[in-house]
């Protein structure tokens, strides 16, 4: 028996707008820790993982390890159906075929229930050790996002190369170049507009331009996002979700051959 | 043009 019941349900809704287009179907876990997944995109380029915290939801209980297949776009569909208001309470007995997504608004004058088919999905887990990045950069999500769509608009990589002097964003394409420097900046009114830069050792990786804008679908999640990088290491991108967790995206970078 | 390099060349499978 699983009953998570979620005050912020938008949240939740927030969550499938971030990786939905990303990943197609995944593995929902639920155990006593949180909800989580982790799941690739189909070219196995880029990997998502997300944690929401068993101690953020108002209710939690999970009796047992329980593995829920879903196809993200049909559980979109159904979380649109929820108001941005509303408390989301999913729900599923051990060894069922469905999930129940229970809507309830603020005043609970209305309460709708959603069951949804689950599927059997081959899981392909990836262990992702704890790593020290060379490079940390803490920026306001809204300028890492404004930054990734101009770039795409000149071309399809990008080159961001960070230093103790900042960091670079760098494009080419057919029509022109493009760079974009973003220097540490702490002198600000509110601590998520700052841009702080952390660097052990110089990094310069390049990425493909149309993950990294499909990452920043999760801009509405957190005023800041962390990008971490190694060289020859593929770049974490991770929105902090308010008290209850993280979403982080993985990109494996390009390299010269 | 520089070669994109997947998720299993950087971790192992569980």
């Amino acid at each position: 028996m699983l009953e998570l019941r979620l005050l912020q349900g938008s949240l939740l809704k927030k969550v499938l707008e971030a990786i939905k287009d990303l990943v197609t179907d995944a593995n929902f876990d639920c155990s006593a820790t949180g909800f989580s997944l982790q799941a690739m995109d189909s070219s196995h380029v880029a990997l998502v993982a997300l944690l929401l915290r068993a101690e953020g939801f108002e209710h939690y209980r999970c009796d047992r390890n329980l593995s829920m297949g879903m196809n993200l776009n049909n559980m979109s569909k159904m979380l649109k159906c929820a108001g941005n208001d509303d408390i989301i309470t999913i729900k599923a007995d051990d060894g069922g075929d469905t999930v129940t997504f229970m809507f309830e608004s603020p005043n609970q004058d209305k309460i709708s229930d959603f069951e949804m088919k689950l599927m059997d999905i081959d899981s392909e887990h990836l262990g992702i050790p704890e790593t020290e990045y060379e490079a940390i950069i803490r920026m306001p999500s809204q300028e890492f996002a404004r930054i990734c769509r101009d770039l795409s608009t000149i071309g399809d990589t990008v080159v961001i190369s960070a230093s103790k002097e900042g960091v670079k964003f760098s494009t080419k394409g057919d029509i022109g170049s493009a760079n974009v420097v973003c220097r540490q900046n702490t002198s600000v009114d509110k601590p998520e507009d700052a841009t702080v830069i952390e660097i052990q050792q110089p990094v310069s990786l390049t990425f493909a331009l149309r993950y990294m804008n499909s990452f920043t679908k999760a801009t509405p999640l957190s005023n800041t996002v962390t990008v971490s990088m190694s060289n020859e290491l593929p770049v974490v991108v991770e929105y902090k979700i308010a008290e209850m967790g993280y979403i982080r995206f993985y990109l494996a970078p390009k390299i010269e051959e | 043009h520089p070669n994109q390099l997947t998720m299993s060349k950087f971790f192992d499978y569980t």
